[in-house]
């Protein structure tokens, strides 16, 4: 088994929202 | 003349879902529910694939420089922007007040026929396939994905800390399980992990989705004033020559298409 972060996901997330954001 | 419009509102509109979807998934993340959170990771994942999904195939449609008919042309294009925003599996046109689903068979609630010569059917498998065409391992990293949205042991993995294992003195191993507590990790099988970094690296190239879609513009328009200036053009003569072009141009009529 590996540990995944919930956080670090998250932050893979907010990046593509905010470039998805962006383009808006 | 509204494809150009249609193709800016497609890019509005799938952006728009990233957003929403993506938004929540990072929320659930955040507030230490994995399994919702891995549930709108893959929902994030199908939507930003449609973006690949609409770049491949209007930049396969706009390698054909020089189209038999100008008109079904642009109609091809209108279509791969209306399948991105309006695709469907199920039967809308047909059922869309109907409040007896009980006797809704099969045949009925698929969507076969065509929307006004525009063949609407999407699923999502082609846009997933596409992103695995430009990023090796996206598909895998989806069905892995999914095996944790859906009921399935991934699903059960994400409900329960960190398994304790011990053998006892007669040398069988027991594995202790727990529903989590809130606790900012996980843990899953290493492929999980592999799954998040191939989701990672091909998110990374979002931007140039975007980008590479915004560069298809010039050509949309071009095969709209095309298809325009050879078949409609008289069509042009009942609109007020200072009225913006319908081509989508941004010109006035009279010093655009009409011209």
């Amino acid at each position: 088994l590996a540990t995944i972060s919930c956080p670090a996901i998250a932050e893979i997330v907010d990046r593509l929202v905010a470039d998805a954001t962006r383009e808006i | 003349g509204n494809t150009t419009t249609e193709f800016d509102q497609a890019l509005a509109f799938a952006l728009a879902r990233v957003v929403e979807v993506g938004e929540g998934c990072s929320s659930e993340f955040r507030a230490g529910r994995p399994l919702s959170g891995v549930t709108l990771l893959r929902a994030t994942v199908e939507h930003a694939s449609v973006l690949v999904h609409l770049c491949r195939k209007l930049s396969a449609h706009l390698a054909i420089t020089k189209p038999a008919n100008s008109v079904a042309y642009v109609t091809k294009i209108e279509e791969i922007l209306a399948v991105a925003v309006f695709g469907t599996r199920f039967n809308w046109p047909q059922n869309i007040n109907s409040d007896d689903l009980a006797t809704l068979e099969r045949k009925e609630r698929e969507y076969t026929k065509d929307e006004n010569g525009l063949n609407l059917r999407a699923q999502v498998m082609d846009a997933i396939d596409s992103a695995d065409a430009e990023c090796p391992g996206f598909r895998a990293a989806y069905e892995i994905l999914c095996e944790f949205a859906h009921p399935n042991i991934g699903a059960t993995w994400l409900v329960n800390d960190v398994p304790v294992q011990h053998v006892d003195s007669m040398g069988i191993q027991w594995i202790a399980r727990r529903l989590r507590s809130q606790s900012p990790d996980v843990a899953v099988p290493h492929a999980f992990g592999a799954a998040v970094r191939v989701v990672d690296s091909c998110l990374l190239r979002f931007r140039d989705w975007v980008e590479q879609y915004r560069g298809y513009r010039p050509r949309v328009l071009q095969a709209v004033q095309f298809a325009v200036r050879t078949t409609g053009r008289s069509a042009l003569a009942l609109l007020n020559p200072y009225d913006p072009c319908p081509c989508g141009s941004g010109a006035k009529a009279k010093f655009c298409c009409r011209a």
